[in-house]
């Protein structure tokens, strides 16, 4: 159907994945529980460091488009991490840990954590 | 999203999930892509969480992010959450927090924890239907033996008005959306109705990973903010994942 919503016949003969429709396989890590939570997340973090600056920094352009004054991504980056130590344990020493490896913000990846409570209205 | 759990006549459960993320979050005129979602497909990585070189559980994940959207704990349960819409949204929750009101617990924590603790089936579904949120949400849960997998919709407080596989009275798979499976999806937004037409055609005798991954690369199902899909089948212990593409024209949601 070549108008919105763009309904098609249901597909067959899909798998395995391949064609337009396939960017590519995920792939495999482990993490090892019995590390200390803030070492935990260190070896992805090498590997997806840019791939998360550059969604940090499209984040921040759209913060900026909407708040052009900064002021929203001022308080991303002062007010938040007075909220870090609040968050339940492991999962904030694993936070700290992630902003530590990849150099984003404390704040930002704070942000990027509770992605989900935020934008349920 | 769409995540759906299906059985096949051998009593095997398999669950899958289209993970749809960043509406209205930046559109790309150039690409006809949405800004965050793209941003967020070379994150992707699964992960097999592991203690006393045992796994524990297996997840896709976007790197940076601690909590879990889709996960299995071999053998034991498969659990997807979608998102679920509310004006009584987590920023209230969030609010509380900040107030000093912590009694709630973080969507994706409660998800992480439950993968990484329960036990069963079972208490993995008391977890997920009496722990207080800080947003309102719906979680997909399958189990590893014949009829068990519901669909629980979340307020912060409550559980509402749960789905249950019932393969005697013919219900042999449930499905959900972003939408209340007792009210109708928004007109603008189904993606239901094509994926339950999808999943009826293909009937229980076919139902299998690759007619499962057939229904999520049907047109709406799939769509703009479709970042990845993801099948597993918690008898075998296996999840895989793969990044989505949903070329022009296309769905924007």
């Amino acid at each position: 159907q070549y108008v919105p919503p763009y309904t098609e016949d249901c597909r067959t003969g899909m798998y395995p994945p391949s064609g337009p429709t396939f960017k590519g396989a995920v792939p495999w890590y482990t993490i090892n529980l019995e590390l200390p939570p803030n070492k935990r997340w260190t070896q992805i973090i090498a590997d997806k460091k840019d791939a998360m600056i550059s969604l940090a920094q499209a984040v921040r352009d759209l913060a900026d488009a909407f708040v052009p004054s900064g002021r929203l991504e001022e308080l991303v980056d002062k007010a938040l991490p007075l909220m870090i130590d609040t968050l339940p344990y492991p999962f904030n020493e694993e936070i700290k840990g992630i902003a530590t490896a990849s150099g984003v913000p404390l704040g930002e990846t704070l942000l990027l954590n509770i992605f989900y409570e935020v934008f349920t209205v | 999203c769409t995540s759906l759990v299906a059985e096949d006549p051998h009593g095997n459960l398999i669950h899958a999930r289209n993970m749809d993320f960043g509406l209205f979050m930046g559109w790309d005129m150039k690409n006809h892509s949405w800004v965050i979602t793209e941003k967020l497909k070379p994150l992707l990585v699964n992960v097999d969480f592991r203690r006393n070189n045992n796994t524990v559980f297996k997840s896709t994940n976007f790197a940076g992010y601690v909590g879990m959207l889709t996960g299995i704990q071999p053998h034991v349960f498969t659990l997807t959450m979608n998102e679920r819409f509310s004006l009584d949204g987590g920023y209230i929750g969030i609010l509380e927090w900040i107030l000093g009101k912590r009694d709630g617990m973080w969507m994706s924590f409660l998800t992480r924890s439950v993968l990484e603790n329960a036990t069963s089936y079972a208490e993995a579904k008391k977890l997920l239907s009496d722990t207080k949120l800080l947003a309102p949400a719906y979680f997909i849960l399958g189990g590893n033996r014949s009829g068990e997998a519901c669909i629980i919709t979340r307020s912060r407080t409550h559980n509402l008005n749960p789905l249950e596989l019932a393969v005697k009275q013919g219900r042999w798979y449930v499905l959900e959306t972003n939408y209340d499976h007792w009210k109708e999806p928004l007109f603008l937004d189904n993606r239901r109705t094509p994926a339950m037409k999808c999943m009826n055609q293909t009937t229980q005798a076919n139902i299998s990973i690759k007619t499962v991954y057939d229904v999520l690369s049907t047109k709406p199902v799939l769509n703009k903010l479709t970042a990845y899909t993801t099948l597993m089948e918690v008898s075998k212990g296996t999840l895989e994942s793969y990044i989505r593409d949903c070329p022009s024209p296309c769905m924007p949601w």
